[in-house]
């Protein structure tokens, strides 16, 4: 564990609790896209399979229940309880169009074929693009309240912290994962455009608006 | 390399 690690986790923590805190206290799930949140409720279950075969530490147990329990519970809040307020019309990307890929690239290229191992791969791949049909939602209304701005620059540092953190662990212990390095890089470049926008406006009291 | 090291990562 080093610092870049750390604050990665924490920032991800950070942005499943805000997402959680503005759907509660706004009654709403308005400005949310429930099909990225699909896809990181499977990114969570295909990777933290090990959970059942694997101990790791507790911090590890923790953080992996706690990202399954917080997605599901997202979902739930989403879906059925505040069901309402869920912006159907605006939400229209088709997620089979990341599943199908990313489940055949994982069984092209992983580190061995066998089944936790190309879910583990998978999950790493969908990560990478599970915000698009957030960003997608984004784009389509035009604007996102500054809550749901907040997550998506906590949820996009994440995985940018997560980039530092194997570049140090390249230099300090020489370990490096290809396949991780290369979806996050990805991940990470998804977002960029939005973290121009948050920067440039969120940061200085405006609101999240696109360029008409 | 996905060593069990690897998985510690989340």
């Amino acid at each position: 564990m080093n610092i870049f690690r750390l604050a990665g986790d924490l920032s991800h923590l950070l942005a499943i609790i805000l997402l959680l805190i503005k759907i509660w206290k706004t009654r709403s799930c308005a400005g949310i896209s429930g099909k990225s949140q699909i896809l990181f409720a499977v990114v969570y279950v295909s990777r933290y399979l090990d959970l059942v075969t694997t101990f790791i530490s507790l911090y590890n147990t923790l953080m992996k229940l706690v990202f399954i329990t917080s997605s599901f519970a997202t979902l739930y809040l989403m879906y059925v309880k505040f069901k309402a307020t869920y912006d159907h019309n605006h939400d229209s990307f088709r997620i089979e169009f990341l599943l199908l890929p990313c489940f055949v690239l994982a069984l092209l290229i992983n580190a061995s074929f066998t089944p936790l191992e190309v879910l583990w791969t998978f999950s790493i791949y969908l990560e990478a693009v599970a915000i698009l049909p957030q960003l997608f939602l984004v784009s389509k209304t035009g604007e996102a309240e500054s809550i749901t701005s907040h997550y998506l620059f906590a949820l996009g540092s994440y995985r940018a912290l997560y980039l530092l953190n194997w570049i140090y662990r390249y230099y300090a212990e020489g370990h490096y994962d290809l396949i991780a390095i290369f979806a996050g890089a990805i991940q990470t470049i998804l977002y960029c455009d939005f973290f121009y926008l948050y920067i440039t406006k969120v940061l200085k009291g405006k609101k999240l608006q696109l360029p008409a | 390399a996905n060593s069990d090291e690897s998985k510690d990562e989340l």
